[in-house]
């Protein structure tokens, strides 16, 4: 469908994506926490696109299995949600994979 | 108002009160928190409610201050949402706070 095919570009063009919503603390969380570390990601806020947000979100739920916000993908691969992003920060994982990438 | 005498009798009426959203991660650890101390709180979900859910939600923040959710209620005194229970919990004081009252 063209939403997925715009959904797989915003992952491809972006090096970090958050599918978000605004009022929500757990996206609040892993947006502040990319802050921390320097990187800028590219959000998407869902609840700011009427309609088209539920189905981004659905289409999400059918690409990644996942159908919770936040979203995160890194380099275009699927991370998880904000305690999966949290865990791979701790590990160091996170700045591993950041470094392989082309940040703004 | 009605909703106002009602919301006021809710956390008069019950040891603890946490007014949630059920798909809210916020919500799922705060009602996680007083599973764990053995506590079983009385939980309205406010997106199970309809119209009245942004109502109450708006009740509670002209009784509290507080617009967000979790909103959580002990011996019918305003404790605040899930970080401010969280910090009470850690500091052993949510402790001593149940211990004054009635638990079921
Ligand atoms: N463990 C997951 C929890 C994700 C979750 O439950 N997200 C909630 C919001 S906090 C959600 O998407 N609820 C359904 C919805 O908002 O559509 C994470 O760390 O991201
Ligand atoms: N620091 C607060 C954050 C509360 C908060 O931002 N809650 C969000 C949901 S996680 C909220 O109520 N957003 C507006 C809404 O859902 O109406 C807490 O620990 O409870
Ligand atoms: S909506 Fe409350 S933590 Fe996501």
């Amino acid at each position: 469908s063209r939403m997925e095919e715009s959904v797989k570009k915003t992952v491809a063009d972006n090096p970090v994506v958050i599918y978000s919503k605004s009022w929500c603390s757990y996206c609040m969380e892993v947006k502040a926490l990319f802050k921390r570390i320097g990187v800028q990601p590219h959000v998407i806020e869902l609840d700011h696109l009427g309609a088209q947000g539920p189905q981004i979100q659905k289409v999400l739920e059918r690409l990644t299995g996942q159908s919770t916000v936040p979203n995160v993908f890194i380099g275009g691969k699927h991370v998880g949600g904000c305690t999966d992003t949290v865990k791979l920060y701790r590990k160091g994982e996170l700045a591993s994979m950041l470094s392989g990438l082309d940040i703004n």
